[in-house]
């Protein structure tokens, strides 16, 4: 791994970000934590709703590329809604609220944000 | 992952993080690149959460994901995790959730508690050290006085060890990438060398914002599963982040 280029001499001048490494800066949102927790995340995830559904089908085909007849996806969709209930608060009602939202299926939703430790498999 | 807390000359506290994900997750011939990296780019956000109109605390996050993995308690504490790879891993936890034994906290539930409720570092080091998990982690907290940064490797239930800055040691920084800092790491995927290499090359007589910038851009610390790049100043209350790409060649993690 040491070879070059995998590992290079220490950059420099690197600051502020330009050039081949840098593919963009990074918008600002608001959440209002005055708000019932399933109105927080509205405004962003109206916003990136799109981008959000991309990245789930993602994980999906990858998921059925595993498991062709599609159950392993059944399985998210059936039984993480439940999973759902068990969160604490007020991470399930966000998690919710993010759902109906983007229109995202409240299995995946949950799937994405218990992702950490579903991956350690 | 790549984060560092570390204390410059004059005893501010800088925090720097690579987000990397995505790891075997699909990998795209064509492009060079894996799939679910680039799909999360699009999904980097930086979040202001307020209460009564004030900021609580801010955050890099990917939008639709409630949990925290970077974030900043402005004035108080910066706060970034890595993951960590155990046997005894999240498949165990999520296990013993679904049987019904629920006292351990989700890993990133805890950073989203900590970063909310927590109004100190020393708050936030205890209640990260203490509280049961899930799955394994190392948590990478920066504080706001001289000395206040560390490394705490946690397994499901106890807090393994803590490594904090030590400047009568010479030790200004700490930084964690994938790998128990008492052991050597995998030797396909050691970006702590370089990583270190750059650090003492920089000397805390030149660590800034912006050579913290230079070290994370350098690969392997850039790598193919580089989704976003965050910087903190804990005493300005600053957060900022960019979206990243590593041009080929690249190493792949």
């Amino acid at each position: 791994q040491f070879v070059p280029p995998f590992t290079e001499d220490c950059r420099t001048g690197m600051y502020p970000p330009s050039g081949p490494t840098f593919r963009g800066a990074v918008r600002w949102y608001t959440v209002d934590l005055d708000l019932p927790p399933s109105k927080r995340w509205a405004p962003l995830i109206a916003e990136r709703k799109s981008d959000l559904v991309s990245m789930i089908q993602a994980i999906k085909d990858m998921a059925n590329a595993f498991v062709p007849s599609g159950r392993l996806i059944e399985l998210v969709d059936i039984a993480l809604p439940l999973m759902a209930d068990t969160l604490p608060s007020p991470f399930s009602e966000e998690i919710k609220g993010i759902a109906d939202a983007s229109g995202v299926p409240l299995g995946e939703v949950v799937l994405f944000n218990i992702f950490y430790e579903v991956f350690t498999v | 992952c790549t984060s560092v807390v570390a204390e410059d000359s004059k005893g501010n506290l800088l925090h720097g993080r690579n987000l990397d994900f995505g790891l075997f997750l699909g990998w795209d011939v064509k492009n060079k690149s894996w799939t679910i990296s680039e799909k999360l780019k699009p999904l980097v956000v930086n979040l202001d959460f307020k209460k009564n109109n004030q900021t609580v605390f801010k955050s890099t996050n990917f939008a639709g994901y409630v949990g925290m993995l970077t974030g900043i308690k402005p004035h108080m504490f910066t706060l970034t995790m890595n993951e960590r790879f155990s046997l005894d891993g999240g498949y165990i936890g999520i296990l013993e959730w679904i049987l019904g034994q629920r006292d351990g906290m989700w890993m990133s539930f805890l950073t989203r508690t900590v970063l909310e409720k927590a109004n100190s570092y020393e708050e936030a080091k205890k209640l990260l050290a203490e509280t049961k998990l899930l799955a394994p982690a190392y948590f990478i907290l920066g504080g706001n006085q001289t000395g206040q940064g560390c490394i705490i490797t946690r397994s499901r239930t106890l807090s393994i060890d803590v490594l904090e800055i030590d400047p009568k040691l010479d030790r200004w920084y700490v930084l964690e990438t994938n790998y128990d800092h008492w052991k050597e790491p995998f030797f396909l995927d050691d970006r702590r060398t370089p990583a270190m290499r750059c650090m003492n090359q920089t000397t805390q007589t030149n660590i800034s914002v912006s050579t913290l910038y230079d070290m994370l851009s350098t690969k392997p610390m850039l790598n193919k599963l580089t989704t976003y790049t965050t910087l903190m100043q804990v005493s300005e209350g600053k957060l900022e982040s960019y979206i990243r790409d590593c041009p080929n060649p690249c190493m792949p993690w």
